[in-house]
């Protein structure tokens, strides 16, 4: 563990803290995409299957079952919660997310680091996850103005990932066997796809307006 | 700690 993939985690927990704040405070859903938090809750089941056959540490663990518990408690809320339903962008987050999952499945069928059921799913977890974002920063452009805590929430999303290429970098140079292409190449997509939303934050931030995205 | 397949990270 480095203080770089600490970060990281840490940015990860905040921003699903920020998400069921969100949720929890407002009883409201609007502006968050049912569809990039239902592609989560794959990224994380497909990538944890190791959860009860591997014990690598107690922060590993409690770290996974928050981080599984979390996206289907979100996931169930904006479904079948009566009063956080009603507030879902329904016409809006149309985005045909199958596509996405049946892509990233053959990639992680072509391109895995062993060819297992859990090394399969594991890289299909590591494709998946870089472009889960993209249903959420469309219904954003289609929402117009967003509120604080999601600006937050997809602010916190994006940067976890940033301080995860840090830590790559740092593991990079200081262990000498390691080497997580599959990860550090889809860390790098997954970050820039967020680079035109940190511009247009950063730029709310600066002139301390409302946070809104070009249609 | 490498792990037997090696994924030590979230």
């Amino acid at each position: 563990m480095n203080i770089f993939r600490l970060a990281g985690d840490m940015t990860h927990l905040i921003s699903v803290l920020v998400l069921l704040l969100k949720i929890y405070a407002t009883k409201s859903c609007s502006g968050i995409s049912l569809k990039t938090q239902e592609l989560y809750a794959m990224v994380f089941l497909a990538r944890y299957l190791d959860l009860f056959s591997d014990f690598i540490s107690l922060y590993n663990t409690v770290m996974k079952l928050v981080f599984i518990g979390s996206s289907l408690a979100i996931v169930w809320c904006m479904r079948y919660h009566r009063v956080v339903r009603r507030s879902y962008d329904r016409e809006l987050d149309t985005f045909r997310y199958w596509i996405l999952v049946g892509a990233c499945f053959t990639l992680a069928l072509v391109l895995h680091e062993k060819f297992s059921f859990q090394e399969v799913f594991w890289a299909f977890s590591i494709y998946l996850e870089a472009v889960a974002i993209l249903p959420q920063l469309v219904l954003l452009q289609r929402s117009g103005n967003v509120d604080n805590l999601t600006g937050q929430y997809v602010f916190f999303l994006g940067a976890y990932r940033a301080f995860y290429i840090l830590n790559w970098i740092y593991r990079y140079l200081t262990e000498p066997r390691f080497t997580r292409w599959i990860s550090c190449v889809s860390g790098l997509v997954q970050t820039a796809l967020y680079a035109d939303f940190f511009y247009y934050y950063f730029i709310s931030w600066k002139n301390n307006a409302k946070l809104q995205l070009p249609a | 700690r490498e792990q037997p397949h090696g994924h030590d990270e979230l």
